[in-house]
């Protein structure tokens, strides 16, 4: 682009990598080192066997844990705060699920089809008690995808905020600021996939993603709203506070 | 505003 210099480009992947890899909540290599931990047949029929309510309780607690690291990740991006506070809002409210389901790749064994969830890593039988079974099917299925493209740090971290700074969300106020910002995101997304030489169609299978995201997402409202019509206190009284606000 | 109260609370705290 003409408006925007290789400097620029540049210096916005290293603050996006950088605020990344400060709001990431796990580090890879910690991850790695606990990636022999997988749950044991007992522990996994306890999860099953719990009732619905306290499992979905404890997917939202660990859901709104980890989209509080992405709101930090988003504050730290450059423009992000200088975006008006209505948009800022409409863009986490969108994005901050979407960025965990990103996120998760990090997290996600491929091999065994494992996440790591409350301190051991899980397979889909673990969430069993949810009554989503198609939707943790989809969520690995994802998981697993995005894991197949094997995505650097870097990357990753440009592909979240490329995927948080969505401009074509409902409700912005100013939208051609959050546009401007998306655009560079997407360029300096391209600089870093140049240098780290990456084969030309990766962009392209990147914004493949973004519609998967947005399918799993409006799916978890879905589910979301059949249990909270089944278990309106529970939702009211024990989900955490942040949750109800972006996705009440 | 009221809606999104801890939204708008953890935009405005520090960054640490």
């Amino acid at each position: 682009s003409p408006t925007v210099s290789m400097a620029e480009l540049d210096h916005q992947a290293q603050i996006i990598s950088k605020s990344h890899l400060e709001t990431c909540q796990y580090l890879r290599e910690e991850l790695q080192q606990m990636s022999w931990q997988n749950f044991l047949q007992d522990e996994v029929e306890s999860y099953q066997s719990k009732p619905r309510e306290v499992m979905w309780q404890l997917c939202a607690v660990k859901i709104t844990e980890a989209i509080q690291y992405v709101v930090e990740f988003a504050k730290r991006i450059d423009g992000f705060m200088d975006l008006c506070q209505n948009d800022q809002i409409v863009l986490l409210k969108a994005g901050s699920l979407e960025v965990v389901f990103v996120r998760m790749c990090r997290m996600f064994d491929s091999q065994n089809n494992t996440v790591y969830f409350d301190g051991k890593f899980a397979g889909p039988d673990v969430f069993k008690a949810l009554g989503c079974d198609d939707l943790i099917t989809s969520v690995f299925d994802f998981a697993k995808s995005m894991c197949s493209l094997h995505l650097s740090e870097d990357e990753l971290a440009l592909f979240s905020a490329f995927v948080l700074l969505s401009a074509d969300r409902s409700w912005l106020q100013e939208k051609l600021q959050v546009e401007k910002l998306q655009q560079k995101t997407q360029l300096a997304l391209q600089h870093v996939l140049q240098k780290n030489q990456r084969e030309d169609g990766l962009l392209n299978k990147l914004r493949c993603k973004v519609s998967a995201l947005r399918s799993l997402c409006s799916r978890h409202t879905e589910k979301l709203s059949a249990f909270r019509a089944v278990y309106p206190d529970i939702v009211g009284t024990h989900f955490p506070p942040l949750y109800k606000e972006l996705f009440g | 505003k009221e809606k999104h109260k801890i939204l708008h609370q953890l935009l405005q705290n520090s960054t640490s």
